[in-house]
């Protein structure tokens, strides 16, 4: 499903160069359940841009279903993009809008009729132990809800691809388990589960982890 | 040190209450090692921004080193929140200034000349594996990256009291380790520090740990 080849991320910083990426060959077929670790700076969050059609390598290909996607037009580039969740180490909620309007924007792209798609949000964010948070604003919201809304959001269409980059980074176990439990059981429905984690316990339940270091991966271990 | 006796602090949200603290009574000596533990939304966040004179309680006492917080003018509230170094579960970094900048910030509010500061601000930064990112902005920044420099923000002035909300959520074992390390050093040297965690290892480090649960405080063990 997920090609990547030769993939290197290089910023420019103060004439000098950091390679954010430095050489990633990773292949991800439909279906799989990966963790990705490593420590703090090593190019996870970079890596998961990519593969999420948010950001483009340097230099290298990233093939996504059989097409590369540095040759996508933008509204393919859109189209993908939509078909993917996404949920991002810092949230990147909607400021003025409400939880359950956060969560339901994946189905308002997708043309869902706006009753439909309050009750939808309504529900995932049930799921995630929000039901009693549905009209606050993010600041109204602790750092642990506003994960949960942001995994509300990535979820509620359920898209075939499911990128998390640290979702239960500000949830106590508990809570980090039931949201394991819910990506986990979307992932057993068949779709493909990329997960970002900085905890050793929930990397131990994926079915592959991949570990990296200054921007290359060093393991690739299958369980 | 610190004494709260019956704060309350409560929210209006769409003609309903939301009580984030329904009754705390807590005392914290000088000195103490606390971590503050509890389910997402359980208040700690809310707790914290008390204890650091960020927010005032709906009802209840909070006195701080013997002054009762309410009563203090607005410039006696802003001189003892700079004794405070606060290290915030979302960061609060200026997006537009550096690390170095950022983290240097408390001691230009001090009154230390710049280049003092900037060699202080290096310095801490690279305490926290931060030395080869000195010029770099937030959104240049990994998310353990952008932890890290609030982290030498809170700690630069070696202020007497620190409150830190999740320090480690966004940080490798190893890098956490090396965070909880430099606290606890600060700790030693006579300081007192209160950390707000998920991670049970990390509480486990405490001397004394406090529970959360719905606004109120559930349990308190001293080991
Ligand atoms: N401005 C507000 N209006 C309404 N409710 C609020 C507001 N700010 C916070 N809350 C509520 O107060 C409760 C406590 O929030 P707080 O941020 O203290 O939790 P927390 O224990 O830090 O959680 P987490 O572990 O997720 O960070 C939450 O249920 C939150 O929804
Ligand atoms: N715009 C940029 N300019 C320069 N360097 C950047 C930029 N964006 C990211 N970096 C660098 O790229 C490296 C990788 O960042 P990335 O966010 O992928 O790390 P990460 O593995 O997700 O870390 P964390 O676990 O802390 O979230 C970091 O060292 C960071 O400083
Ligand atoms: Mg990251
Ligand atoms: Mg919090």
């Amino acid at each position: 499903l997920l090609r990547l080849s030769g993939v290197t991320k290089v910023y420019a910083k103060d004439g000098a160069e950091v390679a954010a990426l430095a050489g990633v060959d990773l292949d991800i077929d439909r279906g799989e359940y990966v963790a990705l670790t490593g420590p703090s700076g090593s190019g996870k969050s970079t890596l998961m841009h990519l593969l999420g059609c948010l950001d483009r390598p340097t230099a290298g290909s990233y093939r996504l279903a059989g097409a590369e996607v540095a040759t996508l037009s933008p509204d393919e580039l859109a189209a993908q993009r939509r078909k993917i969740g996404f949920v991002f180490q810092s949230f990147h909620l909607l400021p003025g809008a409400t939880a359950q309007a956060n969560a339901a924007l994946p189905l308002r792209y997708a043309g869902v009729p706006p009753h439909e798609r309050q009750d939808r949000a309504a529900a995932m964010l049930a799921r995630v132990g929000l039901g009693e948070r549905l009209r606050h604003l993010p600041r109204e919201l602790s750092g642990g809800q506003q994960q949960r809304v942001a995994i509300a959001r990535a979820l509620i269409a359920a898209p075939e691809l499911l990128l998390a980059d640290e979702p239960t980074g500000n949830l106590d176990s508990r809570s980090g388990t039931e949201i394991l439990a819910l990506l986990e059981e979307l992932w057993r429905e068949g779709r493909t589960l990329v997960v970002v984690t900085h905890d050793d316990r929930l990397a131990a339940r994926a079915r592959r982890v991949i570990r990296m270091l200054d921007g290359r991966i060093v393991a690739d271990e299958r369980r």
